[in-house]
């Protein structure tokens, strides 16, 4: 919730400086988890699970809508599309198949949230694949991928508590969750031996 | 244990 309002915040017309920002934020990645959100949310008009579980649904579809909206339409001129060129068909089409293959159960909302989750554990790649090819990411797009990655990495620890003290897993959840942790985790190193330290992440050429 | 569709994640 902080990375995505960080980010939110920033593009805001009223923010210091939203072109910093903007230039850094893969579009696509953007999309793909707009996507992904819609479609795992689907679930609010028919599963209650509690005020937190609701308002956390709705804030992350109105800020992820907010973003692509702000980065595609408002802010247009400053997106930097021209390094943000990874083929998301690639990454929709087998999450897609994966899901109709690998679900729970056979219904049009479980493979939506199957896909979802799919979705999710690649959706950072076109922003990575972007952070490659400029060689470089602001300070304040790093945070955000931080807090974006930290998302899906605290709810293993969460997985393993649920595992012993609630008797429940979701395999589904925890192979996803962990794959999209392990390609966080190239970022996570430079955040933490750069970013921590007071400079911004660039590559060697 | 359980496991499957109790979808009461983020």
């Amino acid at each position: 919730a902080a990375g995505i309002g960080l980010l939110v915040g920033m593009n805001c017309p009223k923010a210091v400086k939203p072109r910093d920002v903007i230039t850094g934020i893969s579009g696509r990645s953007q999309i793909l988890f707009l996507v992904t959100y819609v479609a795992r949310y689907l679930d609010l008009l028919t599963n209650f699970v509690s005020v937190y579980n609701t308002a956390m649904k709705v804030f992350f579809i109105a800020a992820s809508a907010a973003t692509v909206y702000l980065m595609l339409f408002k802010f247009k001129a400053t997106y930097d599309h021209n390094h943000d060129t990874l083929r998301v068909e690639f990454l929709i089409a087998p999450c897609a198949l994966l899901a109709l293959v690998v679900n729970h159960d056979f219904t049009p909302l479980e493979i939506l949230w199957t896909f979802s989750i799919y979705l999710e554990s690649v959706a950072i790649l076109p922003q990575l694949f972007m952070v490659s090819k400029t060689g470089e990411a602001e300070t304040i797009t790093s945070h955000y991928l931080f807090a974006l990655g930290s998302y899906r990495a605290l709810y293993i620890l969460n997985w393993i508590y649920r595992y012993y003290f609630d008797n429940f897993f979701d395999l589904i959840a925890i192979v996803a969750g962990v794959v999209q942790t392990v390609l966080y985790c190239d970022f996570f190193y430079l955040y933490i031996t750069k970013v921590l330290k007071g400079k911004k992440i660039v590559l060697p050429a | 244990h359980q496991h499957g569709t109790r979808h009461d994640e983020l």
